[in-house]
């Protein structure tokens, strides 16, 4: 894993962040539904809670989908290339590419029809740049969820141990070790 | 567009989709050090996006295979868990061509992957 430089995060006093999605968008409550998924796999191993806010103003994280120049200097590419991108704390930003097309089903894609797809798993990608809102840069370990490059139509959103002790290192893991063995659950 | 399911993907859509923004890379297949080769000004771009080239230390992008291109290549290679060989080859071309996030790699020419460490053994 690894960090942005000076390794910034969000202040102590704000574990519990807010986020909002761009009104323009339209979005439906299933696709919305996709970045809650996202966002409670990083809660599961924070002290770190995300709740959904009705105002932009108000949020600590914007989530919006945008075509080609949005106005941030970063460009989309059209469909495949670049697909989203985020910002370090505390600024975020979460820009999704509008010309992708996404999946937002959850379900593992034929692998007969891989091969031949650019329809990119949603989720997979917002548990991706979650990481960067909380901190985390690029890893080079393959399966972890911070490594940089998806295929069209895979599916990867379970967070890897070099995730989970990165975003550990910034935030602690607000208990979830005491949690799994009360529960009896600690594999 | 949002689709609910794979079944709900037409066909056809799925066959016109495989292009991806970067394919036009493959054919610089085989590039090396020396080398003058269209395409490669915008691989240059490719990597000063991504933080492999500082946009410092080159002010007008060439379609020259030279020093800067080469150790970019390097980096990403050791970044990609890609044997290092600073060539354009097959396996280094197939992953850049790979749909990716747009945040950079590499930061001020730091990076935490594996090129911004150092390798640790210890003797047993």
């Amino acid at each position: 894993y690894s960090f942005f430089p000076g390794k910034p995060q969000w202040p102590k006093r704000n574990r519990d962040l807010s986020y909002a999605f761009v009104p323009q968008n339209n979005l439906t409550d299933e696709v919305k539904q996709v970045f809650a998924r996202a966002f409670a796999r990083w809660a599961e191993v924070t002290p770190l809670n995300f709740t959904r806010s009705e105002s932009l103003f108000r949020a600590d994280i914007v989530i919006g989908f945008f075509s080609g120049d949005h106005g941030d200097g970063e460009p989309f590419d059209g469909p495949m290339g670049t697909l989203a991108h985020a910002s370090s704390p505390p600024t975020g930003m979460f820009h999704l590419d509008g010309d992708e097309d996404w999946l937002i089903s959850g379900e593992e894609m034929n692998r007969r029809i891989l091969p031949v797809t650019s329809v990119v798993d949603l989720e997979s990608v917002a548990v991706h740049e979650i990481g960067h809102l909380l901190g985390l840069g690029h890893s080079s370990v393959e399966d972890a969820i911070m490594y940089p490059a998806i295929s069209g139509g895979h599916r990867k959103v379970e967070l890897a141990k070099d995730d989970i002790e990165g975003i550990q290192h910034l935030y602690g893991d607000g208990g979830s070790s005491r949690r799994n063995e009360t529960s009896g659950g600690a594999e | 567009t949002f689709y609910t399911n794979v079944s709900s993907v037409p066909p056809l859509h799925l066959l016109n989709a495989t292009r991806s923004a970067w394919e036009t890379f493959e054919k610089l297949a085989g590039c090396h050090a020396g080398n003058k080769t269209d395409g490669l000004s915008k691989l240059k771009q490719y990597f000063r996006r991504f933080g492999y080239i500082s946009s410092a230390s080159v002010a007008n992008f060439t379609d020259d295979f030279d020093d800067v291109l080469e150790s970019a290549i390097s980096t990403y290679q050791k970044n990609f868990n890609l044997e290092v060989t600073g060539k354009l080859d097959a396996p280094t071309l197939q992953q850049i061509v790979k749909p990716r996030c747009g945040n950079p790699d590499m930061i001020d020419g730091a990076s935490g992957m594996n090129a911004g460490r150092k390798l640790r053994a210890v003797a047993r």
